[in-house]
């Protein structure tokens, strides 16, 4: 899973 | 974007102001858990350090400044200036019981071992756990004020939407973030017995009283 694209989440 | 993660900002953020009405209005901390204010503000700072380091949206930005500055605003009305009203005794959940575990368990599962990364993961860890303190105070005075309960809802309720934008996300991005999903389901299942009460009683008009 690409943790990195989580960053956009609050 | 999509609309459960939307409406799920929506309703962190609506507990987020209730929480702090209710201190400012009633000029008084009674039945809050001054404890879990503290955890919230940690996750908020360990979680929203890339505002240093990244621009994501005006959107993400704002939400993030407007959740620490809450966070950090209601932990001084509870610790300086209505201390007077803050019940400590009720307060009395181990903390470090939470903290210690929460944070070796991000140094050993994390997708980087980087400190951005494992100050993400920490900060994911805590926020499943933080309403603990708050929910043993209530289950220690037996009761809480309809307003807290209001303020307790929305936030149960925001991250149970957070599980509905992960599906959504997996099903139209193909994007899944295991950490915070597990973290998530177990932030969510902690609220079951509340939303349980808060739907049979203080939905119905009554107020929230556990069996003592």
């Amino acid at each position: 899973p690409d943790s990195q694209g989580n960053k956009d989440e609050l | 974007m999509n609309i459960f993660r939307l409406t799920g900002d929506l309703s962190h953020l609506a507990a987020i102001i209730i929480l702090l009405l209710k201190i400012w209005k009633s000029r008084s901390c009674a039945g809050i858990s001054g404890k879990s204010q503290i955890l919230f503000a940690l996750v908020f700072t360990t979680r929203y350090l890339d505002l240093f380091t990244s621009f994501i949206s005006l959107y993400n930005t704002c939400m993030k400044l407007i959740y620490i500055g809450c966070a950090y605003a209601t932990v001084y009305l509870i610790y300086a200036k209505f201390r007077a009203t803050y019940d400590g005794n009720h307060d009395s959940f181990r903390v470090e019981f939470l903290v210690v575990p929460v944070g070796g368990l991000s140094v050993l599962i994390n997708h980087d071992f980087s400190p951005l990364e494992i100050l993400w993961t920490f900060s994911i860890y805590l926020e499943s756990v933080a309403i603990l303190p708050q929910l043993f105070m209530i289950s220690k005075t037996g009761e809480a004020e309809t307003i807290t309960t209001h303020y307790l809802f929305c936030l149960g309720l925001y991250r149970a939407l957070y599980l509905f934008n992960w599906i959504w996300r997996f099903y139209f991005e193909g994007f899944f973030d295991m950490i915070a999903i597990v973290a998530g389901v177990v932030q969510t299942v902690l609220y079951c017995d509340f939303f349980y009460l808060y739907v049979t009683k203080v939905l119905k008009g009554k107020k929230l009283s556990l069996p003592a």
